[in-house]
């Protein structure tokens, strides 16, 4: 049983995903949800968690793993308001997942049965990585960034010192860079307005496809900020934090993606 | 496109 506040959160959620991955698990145990699944190509990585806090009431006796078509979940999820109430419940046997919407006003009441599937999913494990460079910056300035150069390369290289995060692409028509200076820049309407935050042991230059990133910051209407772990031989790390109605962390949302090869 | 890693490897193997 996890009873969500707002049941738009959750659509926030799959609609980031739907597009990367077809099916997936929902492991669902006592602390909380967690899905982990690769596109079909290998090359990205999706997984997120969704803590016990971010429900209104949770609980979950025993471990639980929920087989999902992700465009069949988004469908019924689409059949709710964002800002009503959503009771997800299972029966016992596990072969349905049933969603109850209630308005805020109580006024509404409807109930949708999604159909389980069996999936049969490696469950992979995701090493602590030591990352080279950490970088926080605006959803919506990396969101731009990879609407912009997108227009002009496929893949973009991302480069980070300790001054600042380069992200840069060429293609046919020309070539274009953006440089986000490290720290606060400013204020605006007395809140700070940051260029980039960079945590950095290792300056790194990586390449990736902007097809890829550009499907990641999908997930930009869950936070304000993303985080780019970056390091050698390692995949990127594109996380978003996930936040419950109280503005308490409650999860996030993670991409992998493989570097492209400098040819 | 050539990428660095294979994911579904590179996880495998932790």
């Amino acid at each position: 049983n996890a009873l969500i506040k707002q049941a738009g959160l959750l659509k926030k959620i799959i609609d980031a995903i739907k597009d990367l991955i077809d099916e997936a698990t929902l492991d669902c145990d006592n602390d909380g949800i967690y899905l982990q699944a690769m596109d079909s190509s290998h090359v990205s990585l999706v997984t997120f968690y969704l803590k016990k806090n971010l429900f209104e009431k949770y609980s979950c006796n025993r471990n639980l793993s929920l087989g999902i078509n992700m465009t069949s979940i988004a469908k019924i999820l689409k059949c709710g308001m964002s800002d009503d109430t959503l009771l997800l419940e299972t029966n016992n046997p596990i072969d349905i997942l049933s969603f109850k919407f209630e308005s805020r006003r109580g006024h509404k009441l409807s109930q949708f049965q999604l159909r389980l599937m069996n999936l049969e999913m490696e469950r992979l494990s995701i090493p602590d990585t030591e990352y080279s460079c950490i970088i926080e910056m605006m959803c919506s300035e990396f969101s731009k960034v990879c609407h912009d150069l997108a227009t002009i390369g496929d893949s973009m290289t991302i480069t980070c010192t300790k001054k600042n995060v380069t992200f840069d692409t060429t293609g046919d028509l020309g070539t274009g860079i953006v440089s986000l200076k490290q720290g606060v820049v400013g204020s605006e309407n007395d809140e700070n307005v940051y260029a980039a935050s960079i945590k950095i042991v290792k300056p790194v230059s990586l390449s990736f496809s902007l097809r890829y990133l550009i499907y990641f910051t999908k997930a930009s209407s869950l936070s304000n900020k993303v985080i780019l772990h970056m390091g050698e031989e390692v995949p990127l790390m594109v996380e978003y934090k996930i936040f419950n109605t109280y503005e308490e962390e409650a999860g996030y949302l993670r991409y992998f993606l493989a570097p492209k090869v400098n040819e | 496109d050539k990428y660095q890693n294979d994911l579904l490897e590179y996880f495998r193997t932790g």
